[in-house]
């Protein structure tokens, strides 16, 4: 309970992580 | 009506700062990134807030953000150097919930490695991909106008979803995540209330360890 069970995978050039990162 | 400067305040008659936690407070006691629920309800409840006080302001930080004991999500003024310049003037809604959008997927993200990147749902990414105005970079962003049988109602509410352009679009897609979007207001203040009170908690056990 209250844990964040999250899937992590390798970052991905158009995925939004990358997207994020170019608008900050 | 009159609008208090922090929502949070409405609650009780003395809130000080004590009832009040910052985004970036929550994620460094915890050492780990909000869940999703978490996002949706802080996205919802700063979005309701916003939409009550303005003039609006960029959020330029997790510190910004604060989640009160009542479950009211509310955001402080920018602390920076050029506070006051871009922290409040001449910044349109549309920046807000792009500036908003970031610092959610930040603290979706956070802790994580800059190789890693953290496996959203489809859904909570598209509202964050939305807010942040980043979705025309994967190209789904076809504002949906090739659906010109579909009837008129049906292309509103596609618009609507497409693109984000004011507070209550973010709150309409953040309800709509819900099973019965009428619950949208008490649902998310109840899990932010949960944030906060959380939070305290382990505030409290870890105080006394030390």
């Amino acid at each position: 309970k209250g844990k964040s069970l999250y899937k992590i995978k390798p970052r991905h050039d158009s995925g939004i992580k990358a997207k994020i990162s170019m608008k900050t | 009506a009159e609008t208090p400067l922090e929502p949070g305040a409405t609650a009780g008659a003395a809130a000080g700062p004590q009832d009040a936690l910052s985004l970036e407070e929550i994620l460094r006691l915890y050492n780990q990134p909000i869940n999703e629920e978490q996002a949706w309800a802080v996205c919802y409840q700063c979005c309701g807030s916003l939409r009550a006080h303005r003039p609006p302001r960029r959020v330029r930080s997790a510190a910004q953000v604060r989640v009160w004991r009542d479950g009211t999500v509310s955001l402080a003024p920018d602390a920076g150097p050029d506070s006051g310049k871009m922290g409040y003037s001449h910044c349109t809604e549309t920046e807000v919930i792009e500036s908003l959008g970031i610092i959610i997927y930040k603290a979706l993200d956070y802790g994580l490695k800059e190789n890693e990147e953290r496996e959203l749902s489809p859904p909570l990414e598209q509202l964050i991909d939305r807010m942040a105005n980043t979705v025309e970079a994967d190209g789904s962003n076809d504002e949906g106008y090739e659906a010109a049988e579909e009837g008129l109602e049906e292309e509103e509410e596609k618009r609507k979803i497409s693109a984000i352009r004011s507070y209550r679009d973010v709150m309409k897609l953040c309800a709509a995540h819900l099973s019965t979007e009428s619950e949208a207001p008490n649902h998310y203040q109840a899990v932010c209330r949960a944030l906060f009170a959380e939070t305290k908690e382990l505030h409290t056990f870890l105080t006394k360890i030390k």
